[in-house]
Formats: structure tokens, sequence, C-alpha cells
């Protein structure tokens, strides 16, 4: 109660106040200097992603609660110490045979399609669809990638007096790549809209590179100066795993016939 | 009863010898934490501290504070020290050496290089359970991430997602130098 103002004489319906369109989306910000909006102790905003849009991965200093107004998507949140419990079956799109277990060098020249590669690993991806609330915590990573055929929208509020944020009462987004176009809230009141960068930006290449024990040459695409597809980005031939998509459950009653034969060779006893 | 209880509260605990560290890697260093895991009474205080050892030229792999403020400071040696705020701004970038301090915000990112003598410090944090997330290595943001969605965030080929996900096979503190594969056997 201490932290915010609630001496309103007269309450308005509102419209956003500032947009920012970027490759494959559009976010939208209500002005949080209206008084209500500091009373509450809340900023709010609309987010808009086109089919095959990558809304890019990034933090928050603030919760956010999401409500899905049309379109389905996949969510992705990091959440720090969690294991990477999703895995690809690493040969599934090149047609090859999979590799058993990690740690074998794939071969990595040759044509497309023919490569070999190591199973990608990530943690839990979360399917949402028209209706759905949609939690995010702050300073977890989040991306959305929206797989269906119209347009992603969502509405969310975010509570920028919760007692998790400890910086002001102004919300913030850190982005880990792209360099998104910001300034909502407060930001855009002053007029304050600018090209803001992802945090790899801020430190030193060699450093980074360092710390990743990888090429220069990555480093700076990891920064991507010249990147200017804004927060959500177009991602055409992203091919996510989740269980449903897996060829096994695609295919049942294929793998019913595999674990018939596995039981006419005797692989019932352990 | 207060004897029997309030009176035996534990209060102290030392996070400065080795063999009480957290995080140990034989070629970058130690951290020791203590939080109300540890002394429950920090849990009505929202407080907990971090005490770190990094070898000489080790890094402490880029991160940002989840759910708490940091004063680090300096108690013998010296680091390189950057911090970026949520613009992808430099808001620090400077060497720190033994008696200075260092506040770092909130969802701030970090990153800290030992200096040749090598780093020690204590951070004291503003929640009783202080957690980061790590950037790099084994823990970090990036390898939870699926490749293809690293492949279209920064427009990098498969073979890059790739490193920039498995290049680091260390946790937290990163020695300096490397010389392990790409994605070796854990």
């Amino acid at each position: 109660g201490g932290k915010t103002q609630c001496n309103i004489q007269k309450l308005n319906a509102q419209e956003p106040s500032f947009r920012f369109p970027s490759e494959a989306g559009l976010t939208e910000f209500w002005d949080s200097n209206n008084p209500e909006f500091g009373c509450a102790g809340v900023e709010f905003e609309r987010n808009t992603v086109q089919p095959k849009g990558l809304r890019l991965p990034h933090y928050s200093n603030v919760p956010k609660f999401v409500y899905v107004v049309e379109g389905t998507g996949v969510q992705g949140t990091v959440i720090p110490g969690c294991a990477e419990t999703f895995e690809s079956q690493g040969e599934s799109f090149s047609g090859g045979q999979e590799q058993p277990g990690k740690g074998q060098e794939g071969s990595k020249g040759g044509q497309e399609g023919q490569r070999q590669r190591f199973p990608d690993r990530h943690q839990k991806l979360r399917r949402f669809q028209k209706g759905d609330v949609l939690i995010l915590l702050p300073g977890f990573t989040q991306w959305t990638y929206n797989d269906g055929d119209v347009p992603l929208v969502t509405v969310a509020l975010l509570d920028v007096a919760n007692e998790a944020n400890q910086l002001d009462l102004q919300s913030r987004k850190f982005f880990l790549a792209g360099n998104p176009q910001q300034g909502g809230g407060k930001e855009g009141h002053q007029g304050q809209q600018q090209q803001h960068r992802n945090i790899f930006s801020g430190f030193d290449d060699q450093l980074l590179a360092e710390a990743f024990n990888v090429d220069l040459k990555i480093i700076q695409k990891l920064k991507g100066p010249k990147d200017k597809r804004g927060s959500t980005v177009r991602a055409e031939k992203l091919q996510l795993f989740l269980p449903e998509y897996s060829e096994q459950e695609q295919q049942p009653q294929q793998q019913q016939g595999q674990q018939q034969q596995g039981v006419g060779r005797g692989w019932r006893s352990n | 009863g207060l004897e029997e209880t309030l009176c035996t509260v534990k209060l102290s605990e030392n996070i400065g010898l080795p063999q009480e560290a957290d995080v140990f890697n034989p070629r970058a260093g130690r951290i020791t934490t203590v939080n109300s895991q540890k002394i429950p009474i920090l849990s009505s205080l929202q407080l907990s501290a971090e005490r770190g050892f990094l070898y000489s030229n080790a890094i402490f792999a880029p991160h940002w504070n989840i759910n708490a403020h940091s004063a680090l400071y300096v108690i013998r040696g010296n680091a390189r020290i950057q911090v970026v705020d949520h613009k992808g701004n430099k808001v620090f970038d400077d060497e720190v050496k033994q008696g200075q301090l260092i506040i770092v915000p909130q969802y701030f990112a970090v990153i800290k290089k030992a200096g040749n003598e090598g780093f020690e410090y204590v951070a004291f944090k503003t929640n009783d359970n202080a957690m980061i997330n790590p950037l790099v290595g084994r823990l970090s943001a990036l390898r939870a991430i699926p490749e293809e969605v690293l492949r279209s965030s920064f427009q990098i080929s498969s073979e890059e997602a790739e490193e920039l996900k498995y290049g680091r096979q260390e946790a937290l503190l990163l020695s300096e130098q490397s010389q392990q594969g790409k994605r070796e056997v854990a």
C-alpha cells in the first residue's frame, strides 16, 4: 500500500498507448502512468504473434499472468536447475540410424539430410490454446512459438508491485537474443522508445568467447548487432520435439507390431 | 522454555572452509553459500550470503540473480566484472580490488573473471534462498532451450547452436583453458 498512489478522481476505459511491431508480431502496452495502474501496482500488455512467429527468449523482472485470447502455441519456460527432460531422436530428420548414447562425435560434413547429429535435449515444452491462462515467473527465461494457422493473441497483467520484484515499479524485459524495441509503461510515456539490445551485447566479445568456449564469430552472431527483426521473429522451419509430434505415437499400429515381435523373441523376461 | 528454543537458535556458520564448499571445480574454484536451508532464521530476515574463491583467471559464468540483489565485497585478489542492464547497456566494466564493494541489482546480467592472483569475495543477497540463472555451461538457460529455437533466435546454423549449448561442460565456475570436447561424456 505504501508503494502505490490511489488518489483517483475518475476512472477511464483505456486502449493500448504504445505499439511495437516486429517481424512476426506486435506488442502493445497500456500507459502505466495512468493513475489507476499506479494504484493497482500493475501494467498491462497485449501480444500478437503471427503464425510461425517466435517470441525471442527473454526474462522479466515481474510476474506475468497471461490469458490466451486467440490461437495456439508452444511455451518454453526455463526453470533453473531442472533437467533437460525432452530429447529428440537425433537422426529423426535425416532418415539415418539413431546413434545410441551421447558423446559420440557425429560426422558434420556432407550434404544436408545425411549429416549425423546428436539428439537435442531441452527442458519441458508446454502447449497452450485459446482460453488458457499462463503464469510466467519473474527471472525465468521464456519463449513462445505460434505453430498454429491463426495469429496468437494474448493479454497479460504484469504485477510490478509483486514482492518478487525488488527493482522499482516498472517492468523490464531482458532479452537473450535479438534487439527488441521496447518502451512500454513509464519508459514509453517519457518518449524513451528505443532499440534495446540483448544482454549479451553488453559483454566483451573475448570474455564471452572464453566463457562459451566458442569462436568469436559465433559471439558476434549471439549479439546480433544488425538484427532488426524485433522481439518476435519469423521461424518457418522450427521443428520442436513435443510428445504429440512423436512418430511412434503417430504410428501406434506399427509400434504395437514391433512390441509383439519382441514378445515373440522372449523379451518379456527381465 | 526460551532457553530451549530461541536461545539455542543457530546464528553462525563458517563459509570459508574448503570442506564446506557447495560448488567445487578444481580447475576454477569453489563457492559456499549460507541460506535459510542452513540457518533457518535467515528466512525471517530474507537474507543469504555466498563466499567465492575463484582461482587465477577463472570465470564465474555470466548469470543473473533471479530473486535478490547482491552486494559483493572483495576479500582478496582482483577480478574484472561486467554488469549489463535490460537494454543491453554495460553499466559496470571495471576491475574490482580488495576492499571494494559493488552492488549488482536483481536481474542484471553479470560476469566475473578473476585476475592473476585469484579472486575471493563474499556476496550478501537480499533473499534467504537466493538463486541465479547462468547463461553458460551445464546448468545454463541456453542449454535448456531447443536447438531449433536458438538457431532461429540468433540466426545461426545447427552446428553453431550445438556449440553454444555444449561448448562448456562445466557448471558455474569455468576454468581458464578448456580443452574439452564440445560434447564430452559426463
